[in-house]
């Protein structure tokens, strides 16, 4: 990617702005026994070939972002009436698109059977499609999970502790189907899983995870594009992260790889890195039961932006891997966008995308000089946005700010 | 075709210490 730092600038190839048809993925790291390839499910690198027919448009996938934002939304504790009317959409068994873009593969079962699966720290539950598909299951690519050729798959009892505690991190209270617990969950797409509640050896790579809890869909329906299943990295104590923690002491981490045509990884464990900038977890209760941060400032080409602080803290801030564009409070946003054009007033406007609206026709250049912009977290952290995330392009002629204001500022 | 990504997360790398409390931001930390 061709970019040059110019101080506060970031010059970028407008070229660069489109990602390659080719997959063209990292090794580095890969090599360890708890990583995981992390591809972009609708790119050149995923382990499924793709039909065109069924990539989403930009619209599909921007509309599909916004439902998980009101989902999430509507979990936390300033939920409003528009987000509860936004779960309500209704999946389309078949249909493609949700916003959780990233997929990893892991072995489930003994003998292991290789699973694609999406990854979603904005969620808890892991859950497959399993046989036999007692009411429904959507397509997917690799063969669904047959429990009863595993021989270490056992189901999990609704008289047990951990049955009766899924209901926070799944939203739903358990049911009962003879004496197998029945989970439920429903996803911000109007997807949804119900199914059995079961424990069974998962592989991370070479690492093998022994007794690990999730759920055994059997009726499944919505937006999951032939993947397997779903793996949730949530805080809650259903994660795999929390399962797993007397091996990897609730530590992960993850490269989203930095076009879709290149591959990410995703490690469990404490792994050393020099340049890592760490801040506190928020203890803001209106961020749960996600990843809260502490946003306390943006700075764009140098310059902090004018904005109270209790614009931030009136609605919080989370961290969500399965939600593609980032969104700030509405006076944030206002702020963000004015320095942003001010600073582009040389370069043509274009129409907005979708919830995108600080568009601009960059198609009559070779480069472009756009600002850099930070994020300022508690504990004075600083996390400059790279110039490939400043923007979504749907071609050279419409090249937008990705990132979107909220419509409310308790949002 | 573009397709888009968590376009905030690109090239960075994210660690989440959740024992700890924390999480993490590192440029280049993939590369």
């Amino acid at each position: 990617r061709k970019m040059a730092e110019t101080g506060h600038h970031h010059t970028v190839t407008v070229g660069s702005l489109i990602p390659s048809s080719v997959c063209s993925p990292s090794t580095i790291g890969l090599d360890e026994k708890s990583t995981l390839k992390v591809t972009h499910k609708h790119g050149p690198c995923s382990p499924h070939k793709q039909d065109k027919a069924n990539i989403p448009s930009h619209e599909d996938i921007l509309r599909l972002d916004q439902a998980r934002v009101d989902s999430i939304q509507s979990k936390m504790s300033n939920s409003n009436a528009k987000a509860k009317d936004s779960v309500t959409l209704p999946a389309q068994s078949g249909s493609i698109i949700g916003s959780a873009n990233y997929i990893v593969t892991v072995g489930m079962g003994t003998p292991k059977k290789d699973l694609t699966l999406v990854f979603d720290t904005g969620s808890d539950l892991t859950w497959i499609q399993c046989q036999p598909c007692v009411v429904a299951c959507y397509p997917q690519v690799d063969p669904i999970f047959n429990p009863s050729k595993s021989t270490t798959y056992k189901n999990i009892s609704c008289n047990s502790d951990r049955c009766k505690s899924i209901a926070s991190g799944t939203g739903n209270e358990p049911g009962c189907s003879g004496t197998t617990c029945v989970y439920g969950i429903q996803y911000g797409d109007g997807s949804f899983t119900v199914g059995f509640l079961a424990k069974d050896t998962i592989t991370l790579s070479s690492d093998k995870l022994r007794e690990i809890e999730f759920g055994c869909g059997e009726n499944n329906q919505g937006l999951f594009v032939g993947q397997a299943g779903l793996m949730g990295l949530g805080p809650d104590k259903l994660s795999i992260v929390s399962q797993t923690a007397s091996k990897y002491g609730k530590i992960f981490s993850y490269c989203l790889p930095s076009s879709s045509s290149s591959a990410g990884r995703l490690t469990f464990g404490p792994k050393s890195s020099k340049s890592v900038k760490y801040t506190r977890l928020s203890a803001n209760p209106k961020t749960k039961p996600y990843y809260g941060l502490d946003l306390r400032g943006i700075y764009v080409g140098g310059k902090k932006l004018s904005i109270s602080p209790s614009v931030f803290t009136t609605s919080g801030t989370i961290i969500d891997s399965g939600t593609v564009i980032t969104r700030l409070p509405p006076a944030a946003y206002s702020a963000l966008k004015a320095a942003f054009k001010k600073k582009l007033s040389q370069y043509p406007r274009a129409p907005a995308l979708s919830i995108l609206d600080t568009c601009y026709d960059f198609s009559k250049y070779r480069s472009v000089s756009v600002p850099k912009i930070s994020f300022f977290f508690r504990g004075s952290v600083q996390v400059r946005i790279p110039a490939i995330g400043l923007f979504v392009a749907s071609n050279t002629s419409q090249v937008c700010l990705a990132i979107a204001g909220n419509s409310s500022p308790t949002d | 075709l573009g397709i888009y990504g968590n376009t905030q997360q690109l090239t960075l790398q994210l660690v989440y210490d959740v024992a700890g409390g924390k999480v993490g931001f590192a440029s280049g930390g993939c590369n």
